[in-house]
């Protein structure tokens, strides 16, 4: 857009095109087009070159939300419930995050909660081995929600620093598979107080509006505290962020850029909004 | 809904006994949002809302209908007729055995469809035989081994240290002498951008000559279907599209998307994690999901 001679409607129409694109939606669409036109008028701007900062300003003041850091209990073990649709990349998440925390010498339980999808505890338990993270497991068909209680009973007589627990993918719209997370969520928060220290919702950057409806359907159930963005490393920009950041107040805290364990990165409000105009 | 927000636009317009360019640009205007509310793609939207501006201005209002119920009705046929209308049942060989090979990106759903796919297959008389052919994924082939488990489908798989290519041709010398006949390529999820992961679905497409290469595209994907679709069948010339995760709420858009860009049918749609979860595809249906 950089390249537009003045503001004049091609330019505004092929911000907007820009923006849909990116799966940004067209509600915070024409909101940030009505913002940069507000700006034009009242500081009378007159070079287009000039609507790059203003908008990557506009986009990342929309997603910052104080800090991308993980929340650590005051008292180990911290613990990360980690939710979302099917194939979104939860239990890679984990794998990732497990390395992350290993690598600054902190002790990781994993907890296989998946016991409903064909070999979900075998995959998680590459992961912890990669990670070396320790593996809490039941049979498949077992009640997740006794995973996750055994697994804070093995954090606690083990001294573990952080129990990261891999559910089932599941669509939202599904409400008994909502209802068997709440169990999840419910027994952990019966066992410590203040646990789960953080709920994320991993969420693929490849989806479209329907990402609203699941952050807003999983935050009523679980109230999910931050989000990891998938799959960042393909051609989608997971634009649906800006629409759950400015409705409901939740913020990215991690973004997936890879298969492989190193591929996980602390998320970055400026660095978002500089590659969603690149 | 679409049908309320077109009655409102409708009200205030004049319009009656023919469809007015007015009428037809204010009704266009809401079908524009409600389409890319509902993920499709931005340029496929234009193209689309052109098509039906040039066929519903001037068009008699049936008697029945109010001209917004008018406008809905163009759309919806154009819809239907677009996402339809082509052969969407499977290609088999004349010579045994049938190859089908699935692709697309991470996390779409390929392995839970090959699963299915034998499931279908089976149920129709034939003797499926699953390969192994991702090699990447923590415990991909423990995954397929346990679902054709489930199934009584036999899976080939020659572990994670020999080449999908060579696997995927093994595979097809192994139904051969078994007498199966059709083989289901599962392959690892792989991104359309990555230059070696696709030139790796080249050599095993010219290891085995699939008479199908479906492309399995989860139903909540956005903009982004556009590139994914088109790369793909550039690459590959894709023979169908698989949308899977229907049963949850997403819009669908994707579809229209992928069959305007690569013109390949949608074979069948993915309704739930089960195997048995796989349903013919049907047009008109997701054409009145897709407008919600
Ligand atoms: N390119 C890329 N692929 C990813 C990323 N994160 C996960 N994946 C891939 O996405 C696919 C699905 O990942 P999983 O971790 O199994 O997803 P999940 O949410 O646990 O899936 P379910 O448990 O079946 O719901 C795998 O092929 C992963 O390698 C990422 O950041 N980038
Ligand atoms: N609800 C629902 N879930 C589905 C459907 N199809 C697949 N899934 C789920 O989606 C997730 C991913 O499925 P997979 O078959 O592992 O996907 P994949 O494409 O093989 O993944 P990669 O091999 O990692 O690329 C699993 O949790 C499946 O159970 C569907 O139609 N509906
Ligand atoms: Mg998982
Ligand atoms: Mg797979």
């Amino acid at each position: 857009i950089g390249r537009h001679k003045n503001f004049d409607d091609n330019f505004f129409e092929e911000l907007e095109e820009i923006l849909l694109t990116a799966d940004v939606g067209m509600k915070i669409t024409l909101e940030l087009v009505g913002r940069l036109k507000e700006r034009v008028r009242r500081e009378k701007l007159s070079d287009p070159g000039l609507a790059y900062n203003i908008l990557q300003e506009e986009v990342a003041s929309i997603l910052d939300k104080g800090t991308s850091r993980l929340r650590e209990a005051a008292q180990p073990p911290t613990v990360i419930l980690v939710v979302g649709v099917n194939g979104s990349g939860k239990t890679t998440t984990i794998g990732k995050l497990a390395y992350q925390y290993k690598l600054g010498g902190k002790k990781v339980i994993l907890a296989a909660a998946d016991t409903f999808r064909a070999a979900a505890g075998e995959q998680l338990g590459v992961w912890a081995q990669r990670a070396g993270a320790e593996l809490i497991r039941h049979q498949e068909g077992a009640d997740p929600a006794a995973v996750a209680f055994d697994a804070i009973q093995a954090a606690r007589s083990r001294r573990a620093d952080v129990v990261l627990i891999d559910t089932a993918g599941r669509l939202q719209s599904k409400v008994n598979l909502m209802e068997e997370l709440k169990k999840i969520q419910r027994v952990i928060a019966r066992e410590i107080q203040e646990a789960p220290h953080e709920v994320l919702l991993v969420l693929d950057a490849t989806t479209g509006q329907n990402g609203l409806s699941q952050a807003r359907i999983f935050r009523e159930a679980v109230g999910v505290t931050g989000i990891v963005l998938t799959k960042l490393d393909g051609t989608a920009k997971g634009g649906v962020v800006l629409a759950i950041g400015a409705e409901l107040g939740l913020p990215v805290k991690l973004v997936g850029l890879g298969e492989k364990i190193t591929d996980l990165r602390e998320f970055s409000p400026q660095d978002y909004a500089a590659a969603l105009f690149s | 809904s679409l049908a309320e927000r077109l009655q409102a636009t409708f009200q205030k317009l004049r319009g009656r006994g023919k469809l007015s360019e007015a009428d037809v640009t204010a009704a266009l205007r809401e079908i524009r949002l409600a389409l890319l509310e509902a993920d499709v793609n931005f340029k496929v939207v234009k193209d689309f809302v052109d098509k039906v501006k040039s066929r519903a201005i001037g068009q008699e209002v049936l008697q029945s209908l109010t001209p917004a119920q008018q406008v809905i009705k163009i759309v919806y046929e154009e819809l239907t007729a677009l996402m339809g209308g082509s052969q969407s049942k499977l290609i088999f060989a004349s010579h045994p055995p049938t190859v089908i090979l699935m692709v697309g990106l991470q996390g779409s759903g390929k392995t839970t469809t090959a699963a299915k796919l034998a499931r279908f297959l089976t149920r129709q008389g034939h003797r499926p035989l699953l390969a192994a052919a991702d090699i990447y994924r923590p415990a991909a082939i423990k995954q397929l081994q346990v679902l054709g488990g489930q199934l009584g489908v036999p899976v080939f798989s020659l572990g994670d240290e020999v080449k999908p290519p060579a696997i995927a041709g093994a595979a097809v010398e192994h139904a051969r002498s078994q007498g199966r006949d059709v083989v289901i390529v599962d392959t690892a999820g792989r991104l359309h951008i990555d230059a070696e992961m696709m030139a790796e679905l080249a050599e095993i497409k010219h290891a085995v000559s699939p008479h199908e290469i479906l492309l399995v595209l989860d139903a909540m994907t956005g903009q982004d279907a556009v590139r994914v679709a088109d790369e793909f069948h550039r690459q590959l010339n894709l023979t169908g599209v698989i949308l899977t995760k229907l049963d949850g709420d997403a819009r669908g858009g994707a579809a229209l998307t992928v069959r305007a860009v690569t013109g390949c049918p949608i074979k069948f749609i993915g309704v739930g994690e089960k195997a048995g979860a796989l349903e013919a595809f049907h047009p008109e249906r997701l054409a009145a999901r897709i407008l919600g």
